[in-house]
């Protein structure tokens, strides 16, 4: 879609072919269009750079501007990271450990993964890298247990941040939904309000299932927030933007890479211009 | 249903000559709808309904189904055929060991398939040896140590820091050494945009003669499919696809897009995070469950 040509009927092909390839998906895609259809009805809209605005506008509105912070103002904050499996929440904690460590936060992890091979190993490593605090058990521990000696832990080593791994799991399986509502119960009764954050990881890469797998979520464990991860690769992540518009989450944070400084705060005007890249 | 949506959109075409392209435009319509929702590609949804326009326009309307089931089976027929042969088991090499590398992105889930590939070839009386080849991510080589001692088969671990390389290389002597007959090495989990990377593939195909070189692509890929799929067959080449997470809830329209801009095979399906859950691919499955 570039600078300053003139309307052509093709035009809305273009714009549907733009849309759809950045995963927004069919509904998305056709709010926006029909929005589009409207504008240059009214004729308010005279070449292509008028309708990439209108376009960028029109996706503003939808996802909101207000997105970030988290909400870290209790002695002990409580994070607890989940998502369906491979999306980077593992990563994602170390990333949040060091950011938090920089400023002069003490952190506890709490390797609650207690299923995958090495994924407390993995934890682990991203502790001595950030320099938080890592409490884990044996693969096969019950993840409920974990949760709760690390809550304990935290608390008794005065930490002010809690971030809470746990396993991947697809929100079709009811039973690992079930043990997630369960240790987000035993966090709560060990620390009052906790999770105080609830962040649902979304890897960009993925297609339509992620608004499936966001009202799941949502809808089991009552989520506070989305993390887009990878969108240092070519994905757009664009199905955020019907997530946003339905349930009505914030974005807190996106993955840009597998370091420890690859974490920034999700920035909707770069999100909405990015499509167009 | 699609097929619902159909019936509802060809009623009035029961029993009336022939399909043409002005009547079943609509219906049409609905299927590029089922397709996109899919996460098939755009460009590849594009293409299939031209196609299916062409093998429709001219069709009796049959008196034994209603048209909409009619689409409905050309369709189906087309998917299926794109999604091309049905399984056929990898043939292993004149003189051993069969090399397969694994390739693909974060989190793909390629260490968990070069484990259930592991099993399923000793399943098979074929002894195998797992190659940890991530010398990047934290705890990788552990990870699939793990596995294999739960399958109880044999795992190379290069020192720490070595390059995939010399761990491949060092691999393979031993291979050669003990009765190994099928090497299945785990790479790293990379873009196929960095080029850095994408030249370690290349760099280790050009040393080690892989036999098979499999992209595990994960079944909930939306529309990037295609330049992910597109990325690594032109910087390394592509010889199979395994298409893992398929015991989700995922359309899986990856599967069509991956298919049909590599023209490559997929062979096996991940349907879950146990060892045992490795199922070869079977096309007229996964053509019912994208068209939903
Ligand atoms: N390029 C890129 N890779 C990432 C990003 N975040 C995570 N990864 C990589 O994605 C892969 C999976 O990351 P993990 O942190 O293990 O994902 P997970 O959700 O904890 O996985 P499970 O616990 O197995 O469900 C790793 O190779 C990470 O390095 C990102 O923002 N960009
Ligand atoms: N439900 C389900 N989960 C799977 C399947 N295959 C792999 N996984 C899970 O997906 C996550 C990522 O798997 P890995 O094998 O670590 O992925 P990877 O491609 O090696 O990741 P990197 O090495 O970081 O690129 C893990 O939680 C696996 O248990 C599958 O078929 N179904
Ligand atoms: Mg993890
Ligand atoms: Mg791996």
């Amino acid at each position: 879609v570039r600078g300053q040509r003139a309307i052509t009927p093709e035009i809305l092909d273009e714009i549907e072919e733009l849309l759809i390839s950045a995963d927004l998906g069919v509904n998305t895609s056709q709010t926006v269009i029909d929005y589009i259809q409207q504008e240059l009805k009214r004729r308010e809209l005279k070449d292509y750079l008028s309708i990439k605005n209108g376009i960028q506008e029109r996706l503003l509105q939808i996802i909101g501007t207000n997105h970030n912070g988290l909400n870290l103002t209790a002695t002990t904050a409580v994070i607890m990271v989940l998502g369906v499996n491979g999306g980077g929440k593992t990563t994602t904690i170390g990333k949040l450990a060091y950011r938090y460590q920089k400023q002069g936060k003490k952190v506890v992890l709490a390797a609650a993964d207690t299923f995958r091979a090495a994924a407390v190993e993995q934890l682990k490593i991203w502790g001595q890298r950030s320099g938080a605090g890592v409490i884990g058990y044996q693969t096969g521990a019950d993840p409920s247990a974990v949760v709760y000696d690390a809550a304990t832990a935290a608390k008794a080593r005065g930490a002010d941040i809690l971030i809470i791994d746990t396993a991947g799991r697809l929100h079709t399986k009811k039973n690992l939904m079930e043990e997630l509502k369960k240790m987000k119960r035993v966090v709560g009764r060990c620390i009052p309000g906790a999770p105080h954050e609830t962040l649902l990881v979304l890897d960009a890469t993925t297609g339509q299932n992620a608004i499936i797998q966001a009202r799941q979520f949502h809808q089991d464990l009552e989520l506070s927030g989305l993390v887009l991860t990878k969108l240092d690769g070519t994905a757009k992540g664009g199905v955020a933007i019907g997530i946003v518009a339905e349930l009505g989450l914030p974005i807190k944070l996106i993955g840009v890479g597998e370091g420890l400084d690859d974490l920034q705060d999700f920035d909707a005007q770069e999100f909405v211009s990015a499509l167009f890249y | 249903s699609l097929s619902e949506k159909l019936q509802a959109t060809f009623k009035k075409l029961r029993g009336h000559g022939k399909l043409t392209e002005k009547n079943i435009q609509e219906g049409l319509r609905e299927v590029k709808l089922a397709l996109l929702s899919a996460d098939v590609n755009y460009k590849v949804v594009k293409k299939f309904i031209e196609d299916v326009q062409q093998k429709a326009v001219g069709q009796e309307v049959l008196s034994s189904i209603s048209p909409g089931q009619q689409v409905v089976k050309i369709v189906h027929r087309e998917l299926v055929e794109l999604m091309g042969e049905s399984f056929r088991q990898p043939a292993l090499a004149p003189a051993p060991p069969t090399v397969i590398m694994l390739m693909g992105l974060q989190g793909a889930g390629k260490t968990t398939a070069a484990a259930k590939l592991a099993r399923r070839f000793k399943g098979e009386r074929r002894n195998p040896l797992l190659v940890a080849a991530d010398p990047y991510r934290p705890a990788a080589a552990q990870q699939l140590n793990l596995l294999a001692q739960q399958l109880n088969v044999a795992c190379f671990i290069g020192a720490p820091g070595q390059t995939p390389l010399k761990t491949c290389r060092q691999a393979l002597s031993q291979a050669k050494e003990t009765a190994i007959e099928v090497v299945i090495i785990d790479t790293a989990g990379r873009l196929h945009i960095d080029e850095g990377l994408m030249a370690e593939l290349t760099e280790l195909k050009q040393a080690l003669s892989p036999h098979y070189i499999w992209l595990v692509a994960d079944a909930l890929t939306g529309q990037e499919a295609v330049r992910v799929a597109q990325g690594f067959e032109q910087a390394v080449g592509i010889d199979g696809v395994i298409l893992t997470k398929m015991d989700g809830d995922a359309r899986g329209g990856a599967a069509l897009s991956i298919r049909a801009v590599t023209g490559k095979p997929i062979k096996f399906v991940g349907l879950g995070e146990k060892l045992e859950a490795l199922e070869p691919f079977h096309p007229d499955r996964i053509a019912s469950r994208i068209l939903g």
